[in-house]
């Protein structure tokens, strides 16, 4: 039995927004700790994890761990049926075939159910350990959306440099090339408008521009984002999800042949 | 040219 009730409905329809263009079909895991995703897009290139911690929903029962494959388009059909004020109960039962969502009015005038098919999905898990990243860069969620775009307007590929200068990222393409410098910013009125740039050593690495702008789907969800960076690991673009857990995603690196 | 890395590289499977 699964009972997890979502006041803030609109959280998870802005997850998937930010999940299915990545990924297709994913195992959504549903333990004590909380209601989690991990899944690789097709190509094995690019990682989304996704953790919304059991302390964050209004009610959350689940008798056991329980992992549900789920299409993410059509989760995604389903959820866009609920209202953005909405308050979203996902159900399941042991051993059944489908999920239920539940949406429900702010003032309790109308209640729907949706019931959706699940299917099976052989899911490879990878072991993502914690790890020391040479910089880590906090930056406004839209200002990195919109360098992001910019640049993919110029060339596919990003190199992000991280030095005692600031961070940054540049691109070329056939028409020309592109640098785009961000120094670090405290004095903001607001903490989510700063960029804090914590750099234990320089770091310079190429990302492709298409999974970067993908993950910038996730904007909704967060005022900032966090970029950690090590010339050994995939990179992570973090987005914090308010009182309930993150949206990671992990990019490997373009490598010199 | 560079290629793209591959996850695999990186992280192991569980």
């Amino acid at each position: 039995m699964l009972e997890l009730r979502l006041v803030q409905g609109s959280l998870l329809k802005k997850v998937l927004e930010a999940t299915k263009d990545l990924v297709t079909d994913a195992n959504f895991d549903c333990s004590a700790t909380g209601f989690s995703l991990q899944a690789m897009d097709s190509s094995h290139v690019a990682l989304v994890a996704l953790l919304l911690r059991s302390e964050g929903f209004e009610h959350y029962r689940c008798d056991r761990n329980i992992s549900m494959g789920m299409n993410l388009n059509n989760m995604s059909k389903m959820l866009k049926c609920a209202g953005n004020d909405d308050i979203i109960t996902i159900k399941g039962d042991d051993g059944s075939d489908t999920v239920t969502f539940m949406f429900e009015s702010p003032n309790q005038d109308k209640i729907s159910d949706f019931e959706m098919k699940l299917m099976d999905i052989d899911s490879e898990h990878l072991g993502i350990p914690e790890a020391e990243y040479h910089a880590i860069v906090k930056m406004p969620s839209s200002e990195f959306q919109r360098i992001c775009k910019d640049l993919s307007s110029i060339g596919d590929t990003v190199v992000i440099s991280v030095t005692k200068e600031g961070v940054k990222f540049s691109t070329r393409g056939d028409i020309g090339t592109a640098n785009i410098v961000c120094r670090q910013n405290k004095t903001v009125d607001k903490p989510e408008e700063a960029t804090i740039i914590e750099m234990n050593e320089p770091v310079s690495l190429t990302f492709a521009l298409r999974y970067l702008n993908s993950f910038t789907k996730a904007t909704p969800l967060s005022e900032s984002v966090t970029v950690s960076l090590s010339s050994e690991l995939p990179v992570v673009v973090e987005y914090k999800i308010a009182d309930m857990g993150y949206i990671r995603f992990y990019l490997a690196p373009k490598i010199e042949d | 040219k560079a290629s793209q890395g591959r996850l695999e590289s990186f992280f192991k499977p569980v």
